[in-house]
Order: structure tokens, then sequence, then C-alpha cells
């Protein structure tokens, strides 16, 4: 869903 | 990946591989601030609790599972490590960790995208990552002789996230990504409890003395 930028940082 | 985010990684990378080539190498932790250290250890297993959960790419798991065991061992080696340990400033590293995990828990519960488990978790972690630093720079300003080692490795930490803001900038505006506030301005305020250190940091560099901070 758009509503959560994916976690794809550290 | 932009080239923001990778050299940001690759500064936080290095900043634990200086750690650790100093206590490894050394055996000493002198001037390193345990309290910091432990909570790093929590900033990274809530953060990374999706780890089992979620995949997004080789790179991403592998650095999340180095950045678990290496602050994991740096806490062991810390305390446990019959040489290193005789090595840590106790006396001066008296930050309670209470005073900064419970107010950002608070905030985590009030403030997120999302009232999750995991969202409030990854959303503590941000919170907890932005001030974690503070016990360090406390005993450092306590310090008398900040060896090259711990200064190196401060002012490394502290270049990750700045680049880690230009990364965000330039995921904002070329890739177009979303605004994303609990990132942005908790890495904004990590990297501006730096600015006095950074400062302190050039200096001592341009003019080729000792680092210092004054108290």
């Amino acid at each position: 869903e758009c509503f959560y930028e994916p976690k794809d940082e550290l | 990946m932009n080239a923001f985010r990778l050299a940001g990684d690759m500064t936080h990378l290095l900043s634990i591989i200086l750690l650790l080539h100093k206590i490894r190498a050394m055996k000493s932790c002198a001037g390193i601030s345990l309290r910091t250290q432990e909570l790093y250890v929590i900033v990274f297993v809530t953060r990374y609790v999706d780890l089992s959960m979620k995949y997004y790419s080789f790179y991403n798991s592998i650095m999340k599972i180095v950045f678990l065991g290496t602050s994991i061992s740096i806490v062991w080696y810390m305390r446990y490590h019959k040489v290193v340990k005789q090595t840590y400033n106790k006396d001066v590293d008296t930050f309670r960790h209470i005073f900064l995990i419970l107010p950002c828990f608070v905030l985590a519960l009030l403030i997120n995208r999302a009232f999750t488990v995991i969202e409030v978790l990854w959303t503590f972690s941000l919170y907890l990552e932005a001030v974690a630093i503070l016990p360090q720079l406390v005993l450092l300003q306590r310090s008398r002789n900040i060896d090259n080692l711990t200064g190196n490795y401060v002012f490394l930490l502290g270049a990750y996230r700045a680049f880690y803001l230009l990364n965000w900038i330039y995921r904002f505006f070329i890739e177009n990504h979303q605004v994303r506030w609990i990132p942005w301005l908790s890495g904004l305020l990590q990297t501006a409890i730096y600015a006095d250190f950074f400062y302190y940091y050039i200096k001592s560099w341009k003019n080729r003395e000792k680092l210092k901070l004054p108290a």
C-alpha cells in the first residue's frame, strides 16, 4: 500500500 | 541506491570498524561511552525486527546483520573482556539511559505513522538514534585526552547521518519519493547535535592540534 514508504534504509 | 546513501552507509560502517579496531587491536575502549553503545544495540534491535519478515535486498539484510552483530559485540567487549573493560571510563560515563529511552518511547507512541508494534518500534528507533550520541559527547567533554581514533570515530558517526540527509533530499527531488517527516526531522536533529563537535574537530584538524572540547 502506498501509505507506507518502504523501509529500505538502514 | 544513490551515492549519498552509499556514502552514509560506508561512513557508518567505517566508524564501527574504527571502534572495533581500537577495541581489538589496542585492547582499549578509553573515551568510549558504554551508555551510547548500549543505546545503539537498542536502536538496531528495535529497528531491524522486520529482518525476518521483510526482504529488501541482499545488501540491506547483510548490513542489518552486521550492525546488529558489531554493536552487540562492542558492548560485550566493553562489559566483559578482561583487558578492555579495565580501560572503560566508568566514573565519567554517568548519563542515564532512561532519560533518553523513556521520552523517545512516549514520543513514538504519540507520533507515528501507524499504531502497530513494528511501526512504533521503528519510530522509537529513529528518535532514540537521534539522541543516542549524547552520553558519548558528554564523555568526550569530560575527557582531557581524546585520542585520534575516538575523535575520528565520532566524526564518521556524525557524517553518516549528514549523508543520509543528502540522500533524502536526492530521493525526494530526483526519485520522487514521499515526504517522510519522522526520519527527516529526527535525522536533522541527529546531525545538528554533532554541529558543535564538528566545529572543534575541523578546527583541531586545520591547526594540527589535539582535539579538545571546551567544558
